[in-house]
């Protein structure tokens, strides 16, 4: 696994050209929705489950 | 014969209709446990035409000397229902006899999925017309597959051989042992390897779960198979240590709209090793058997 490997299928599952460029100022005072962070855990508890079968 | 382990299976004709065959193979204790099947062939003695009806099929039919023959794997559930699976097809010639091989893998790990190994394999054969249509040879009439009527010495029974390796020798192991450092004689092991995120410069900002991840790797060498095996199946490439099982990686990001940054969720598919394995490339990916 390599860094460019993340990074492109980061990408591709967003639909993007290149990686977005933040601010750290864009950030400091987000703050996660309850939905998506309820989301997120249900999406890690089923990649515990779920096995996809490679090559 | 060429494989480490082989073993052969005497089939029986259960059921012949006229160009319907249902072979019957019992298969219990047949692959051994810890033991990978690579391949299964079925092979079927097609008996010679005799020389009268092919003139008469020369006289009547001189289009195509072609017919096929399809092998379907069949499994009677459990409420009587049947379902059957495409195996393998091909054309045979009705001007040959002798022995005709099938690849019936398939047909094999789908038996394997059932885990029922009292049940017997059931394959379909039929011989039908090389295709249909007005112009269409009726040489599948001629086709005729041994033994029907059995010849007394077991001669031209269907045969099905089974070529297996032994996981033992020719698997992985599992996770890697975390106090021996990984070798070139290392066998194919899963080892550990954290990613970190927060360490990535394109991530920051914008990455904001998790700030990294076990993905583990594949590690390690595989055992290969006996040189005879390999000039049995070229297409096979060398058995290497690879991901066999993956997990997705939940994420979370954040992607400006409209000018504000805006939390969202993704899920990148085979970020994580479950499970290493010892295959070749170019070998069947067995089909899911659909419930």
């Amino acid at each position: 696994m390599t860094e460019e490997q993340i990074l492109g299928s980061l990408l591709q599952q967003l639909h993007l050209g290149e990686a977005p460029v933040l601010d750290k100022s864009d950030v400091e005072e987000l703050v996660t929705p309850a939905h998506v962070r309820a989301q997120y855990v249900a999406l890690l508890k089923r990649s515990h489950e779920v096995r996809s079968r490679g090559k | 014969r060429f494989s480490q382990n082989f073993r052969e299976v005497a089939g029986r004709f259960l059921v012949s209709q006229a160009s319907t065959h249902l072979l019957v193979f019992i298969m219990e204790q047949r692959l051994p446990p810890n033991s990978e099947l690579v391949q299964a062939v079925l092979r079927l003695f097609q008996e010679p035409v005799p020389q009268a009806a092919l003139r008469r099929h020369e006289r009547l039919s001189p289009r195509s000397d072609w017919a096929r023959v399809t092998v379907e794997w069949l499994q009677v559930r459990k409420d009587g229902s049947n379902r059957t699976a495409l195996i393998d097809s091909r054309l045979v010639s009705i001007r040959e006899s002798g022995w005709k091989a099938f690849d019936v893998t398939e047909a094999v790990n789908f038996w394997q999925q059932l885990s029922r190994p009292q049940e017997p394999l059931l394959l379909q054969v039929s011989v039908q017309r090389e295709h249909l249509g007005p112009l269409a040879s009726s040489a599948h009439k001629l086709v005729r597959l041994a033994s029907q009527e059995p010849l007394g010495n077991g001669q031209g029974e269907p045969q099905l051989e089974l070529h297996t390796l032994n996981l033992r020798d020719f698997g992985a192991q599992g996770n890697c042992d975390a106090e021996a450092p990984v070798t070139q004689g290392t066998r194919c092991c899963r080892q550990e390897m954290y990613i970190d995120l927060q360490g990535m410069k394109w991530a920051e900002n914008w990455v904001l779960e998790p700030p990294g991840f076990l993905a583990y790797e594949c590690v390690g060498t595989c055992q290969q198979p006996p040189e005879a095996l390999t000039f049995k199946w070229p297409f096979l490439g060398p058995r290497q240590c690879i991901a066999s099982e993956t997990t997705s990686l939940p994420m979370i990001v954040s992607i400006k709209e409209g000018g504000r940054p805006r939390p969202q969720v993704v899920s990148l598919p085979n970020m994580r090793v479950q499970k290493c394995s010892c295959a070749s490339d170019g070998a069947l990916v067995p089909r899911k058997l659909e419930p």
